[in-house]
């Protein structure tokens, strides 16, 4: 038997738009200790690596290891129908190839509940071996899908070069080139809203802007957002989600030929 | 010019 209940349904809502421009299916593996999810895209550029620990469920019950192979479209149109303030449980019984999601109202006066067919899925998992990484750089998370949205129009890639000054984004096409600087904050009132840089060794990497841009669909599951980079290893692009977990994605840089 | 990199060339397949 598997249960998940989770009070604040609508994080669940918005970890779906996270995930569903990028992957078409995925597994859900459940364990003791959570809810884990790894997947590639199609064209194995970028990876999301999902992590909901089981202590940031109102309730969490899972009697053995189980993956659930889901339909990421279908999923999400059954997520479409909880509201945002709907407490959401997510059900399933040992071996079973349906799931369920139940969705109650904060007064208990709707309950809604929807069945969904498992998929079997064959998925490669890639591991990913701890990194200290060269540089990492904390910036509002609105803040880095505006450059991304704004440097998109430029080109298809986009550069990104941290150095002890501060972080540069550029990107160069037909009509220009566009560069956005950001300074490490001097002082914040709100940790949330500071640039910080931590930096071991300079790095400058290329990446294609059609994959941050995806990654950007997570900025509402957190203020801040984590870019950690070395030199010619993939980009990672951690978000945090409140006190239940994180999304990363990995982007793999564009290589010089 | 650049080519756009896979991450299975980065990361090992499990």
């Amino acid at each position: 038997m598997f249960e998940a209940r989770l009070l604040q349904g609508s994080l669940l809502k918005k970890v779906m738009e996270a995930l569903k421009e990028l992957l078409n299916e995925a597994a859900w593996d459940c364990s003791d200790a959570g809810i884990q999810l790894q997947a590639m895209d199609n064209s194995h550029v970028s990876l999301v690596s999902l992590n909901l620990r089981a202590e940031g469920f109102d309730k969490y019950r899972c009697d053995r290891n189980l993956s659930m192979g889901m339909n990421l479209g279908s999923m999400s149109k059954i997520l479409k129908c909880a509201s945002n303030e709907d407490i959401i449980t997510i059900k399933a019984q040992d071996n079973a190839d349906t799931v369920t999601f139940v969705f109650e109202s904060p007064d208990q006066d709707k309950v809604s509940d929807y069945e969904m067919k498992l998929m079997n899925l064959d998925q490669e998992h890639l591991g990913i071996p701890e990194t200290d990484y060269a540089c990492t750089i904390r910036l509002p998370s609105s803040e880095f899908a505006r450059i991304c949205r704004d440097l998109s129009q430029f080109g298809e890639s986009m550069v990104i070069s941290c150095t002890k000054e501060g972080v540069r984004f550029s990107a160069t096409g037909d009509i220009g080139t566009g560069n956005i600087k950001l300074a490490q904050s001097a002082k914040v009132d709100k940790e949330e809203e500071a640039v910080v840089i931590e930096m071991q060794e300079p790095v400058s990497l290329t990446f294609a802007c059609r994959y941050l841009n995806s990654f950007t669909k997570a900025t509402s599951l957190s203020k801040s957002v984590q870019l950690s980079m070395s030199p010619e290893v993939p980009l990672v692009v951690e978000y945090k989600i409140e006190d239940i977990g994180h999304v990363r994605y990995y982007l793999a840089p564009k290589i010089e030929d | 010019g650049q080519t756009q990199g896979r991450l299975d060339t980065f990361f090992k397949v499990l």
